[in-house]
């Protein structure tokens, strides 16, 4: 129900940034 | 050993922290789902820092978490694909 949901989960690359942190509200 | 391991994180940011958690659970994980390595552990680093150094120290707690990992993958990719039937 959660349209969000679409792009989860977010991919993990060796030697890239990650960027999974800014999907998440603190 | 895990002392370097968990000083090297806390003198990271919680962004490096997280990326260097995921460099180092990625060739692990590759080496059980080497097709959904990049999602699973995109999906596992959502766990806490605490929780991930005892996955990198038990292989046995790692196993079965990117099987559970895959199933709610599987469970969602087939959401997906009802939802993209229901656009089209």
């Amino acid at each position: 129900s959660n349209g969000s949901s679409i792009n989860w989960p977010p991919e993990f690359h060796p030697g890239v940034p990650w960027k999974g942190l800014q999907n998440i509200d603190p | 050993g895990r002392c370097l391991i968990a000083s090297t994180l806390a003198s990271a940011s919680p962004e490096d922290q997280k990326k260097m958690l995921g460099e180092w659970l990625f060739p692990l994980i590759q080496a059980l789902q080497p097709t959904l390595a990049s999602k699973i552990t995109g999906m596992l680093l959502e766990m806490d820092n605490s929780e991930l150094l005892l996955l990198l120290e038990s292989p046995e707690s790692l196993c079965y978490k990117v099987d559970e990992a895959v199933a709610v993958l599987e469970a969602c990719q087939a959401q997906q694909g009802k939802l993209a039937k229901c656009i089209i």
